[in-house]
């Protein structure tokens, strides 16, 4: 992490991101809903950032499958 | 066990709002059995939760997506955390100035000062006074920021969480100003006769002030943020000693010291920005000047030992009951050869003798790029990853100061870095697991 933050505890346990149904949701009780648009387009540029701009599984250039 | 949903929840309401000084920016992050959860005062906390969410997520060698267990409690040490970009020296791209502020979302960076003009060239194209940008700009088609270019730029970083501290220097650094507005700079003199050189902002003329309020009327409005930067650094007073209508301005003020007019100009100035309420951010000098200014004036350091170190400056100004920022020691534009990063890192900014109320005047501080040896084809290498140093010294607490840490670390987040389009210099030898082409 960098900055590093005040305080992290962190294990070894893990959890798997599937990015095809992956997304950020804002909390019910949130005082931001959808259409606030600086978190709306926060959720959008990190979504690409993690996981690329496009469809996931993202298409094979060639059209080719492995 | 997969986790679908990062949920975000926020405590206060203001989504169309600027960030400002006193916003809240902690946030908490909960990744467990139970829950995926980011909680956050203000929406600019989320975002920097968003920030630190996206830095644990990793992949497999199978490109498996995985984030671990963990619980982060974060909140800035700092409220200012800034990066000044000088785009005066050498023009930079739109496109230069958006890409930074990405990168400075990515280092939880705040504040971009942004020094739009200074002696060489004027690019910002003023509404109320267009030819200064018309006779002021390396090219007027090209080299400016229309006034669609600075709200973009606003906006921009306002949703990732940024201010926009616009610094309009003077009286000194104003040469680009003269080509557009007529007899706003002293003409200088050779003996007796004007030598055809200008000088400073003419400190004498109520033109100068009749220009001065309508330009910052246009500044204060199309700037949302309360502060502005005016400057008054590096005033030099050749041009004014040598002019003989200031000559007699000054027997008749009876002023025998040229830091006398400079207070006198900046007074006057610093009342004019005051009437549009907005606050104001200068330079070391106006202090060390002893000009009067509000008591909330932010004071900027940025001299290294001249006219005392840097950390003495601090404890002067804040015994004097002013903020300060700090940004002496992050000049990213002076480089060695080899890890300079680490002098940097090293930097207390609270290691003064002074009261826990006299600390607290230090808001922050700024990393700083002046543009005489930088564009667009060499700034990213040159701010990235060494602005994030100062940004981490900025955030985290007082106690992060272990070296091999943030090695291993900076290294790491240079390769993000990478993987997100970013040229980042490396800061010794290693390697990333990914090596985009895109970069």
């Amino acid at each position: 992490l960098w900055p590093w933050p005040r305080s992290v505890q962190a294990s070894s346990r893990r959890y798997r991101l599937r990015p095809a149904a992956f997304a950020f949701r804002h909390h019910p009780g949130s005082a931001a809903q959808p259409g606030c648009d600086v978190l709306d387009s926060a959720f959008a540029r990190y979504r690409r950032l993690l996981f690329g701009a496009g469809p996931w599984p993202p298409p094979s250039p060639s059209g080719q499958r492995h | 066990v997969s986790k679908d949903v990062l949920v975000v929840s926020v405590v206060t309401e203001g989504c169309n709002e600027f960030p400002m000084l006193e916003s809240l920016e902690n946030y908490t992050l909960t990744i467990d059995d139970d829950q995926c959860l980011l909680a956050a005062s203000t929406i600019w906390g989320a975002l920097r939760g968003l920030e630190t969410f996206s830095q644990l997520v990793w992949t497999s060698a199978e490109g498996t997506f995985f984030i671990n267990k963990t619980s982060i409690k974060d909140f800035p040490r700092f409220s200012h955390r800034g990066l000044l970009l000088d785009t005066s020296r050498h023009y930079l791209p739109l496109s230069s100035i958006l890409d930074t502020l990405d990168v400075m979302a990515y280092n939880k960076l705040n504040v971009f000062h942004w020094h739009l003009v200074d002696d060489p060239s004027f690019p910002y194209d003023s509404i109320t006074f267009p030819e200064l940008a018309r006779k002021g700009s390396y090219n007027p088609v090209t080299h400016i920021y229309t006034a669609q270019d600075v709200k973009e730029v606003i906006e921009y970083a306002r949703l990732r969480g940024i201010r926009v501290l616009a610094e309009f220097d003077t009286p000194g650094h104003t040469l680009s100003w003269g080509p557009g507005v007529p007899g706003l700079l002293t003409p200088c003199y050779s003996g007796t006769q004007p030598s055809g050189d200008f000088g400073p902002v003419n400190p004498i003329l109520n033109s100068t002030y009749k220009f001065m309020s309508s330009f910052f009327l246009e500044i204060s409005s199309v700037f949302p943020d309360f502060y502005l930067h005016l400057g008054g650094d590096e005033v030099d007073f050749t041009c004014w000693r040598s002019n003989p209508d200031i000559q007699a301005f000054m027997k008749k003020k009876g002023f025998d010291d040229f830091r006398q007019l400079e207070s006198f100009y900046i007074q006057m100035l610093l009342d004019i920005v005051s009437a549009y309420e907005k606050g104001y951010v200068v330079w070391q000098e106006v202090f060390d000047n002893k000009v009067k200014v509000r008591p909330d004036t932010i004071v900027q350091v940025w001299r290294d030992k001249k006219p005392v170190t840097y950390m003495e400056e601090v404890e002067l100004v804040t015994k004097a009951g002013f903020r300060v920022l700090l940004s002496a020691p992050w000049y990213l534009n002076h480089i060695t050869y080899g890890a300079d990063w680490k002098d940097m890192y090293k930097v207390e900014p609270l290691d003064f003798e002074g009261s826990p109320e006299e600390k607290a005047l230090v808001i922050g501080g700024e990393a700083c790029m002046w543009g005489e040896w930088v564009d667009s084809t060499n700034l990213v290498p040159r701010l990235w990853p060494r602005g994030g140093v100062v940004a981490e010294r900025l955030w985290s607490s007082n106690l992060t100061t272990n070296l091999d840490f943030a090695e291993t670390r900076l290294s790491h987040f240079r390769c993000l870095l990478l993987r997100r389009g970013v040229q980042a210099e490396p800061i010794g030898v290693g390697y990333c697991e990914q090596e985009f082409e895109e970069t």
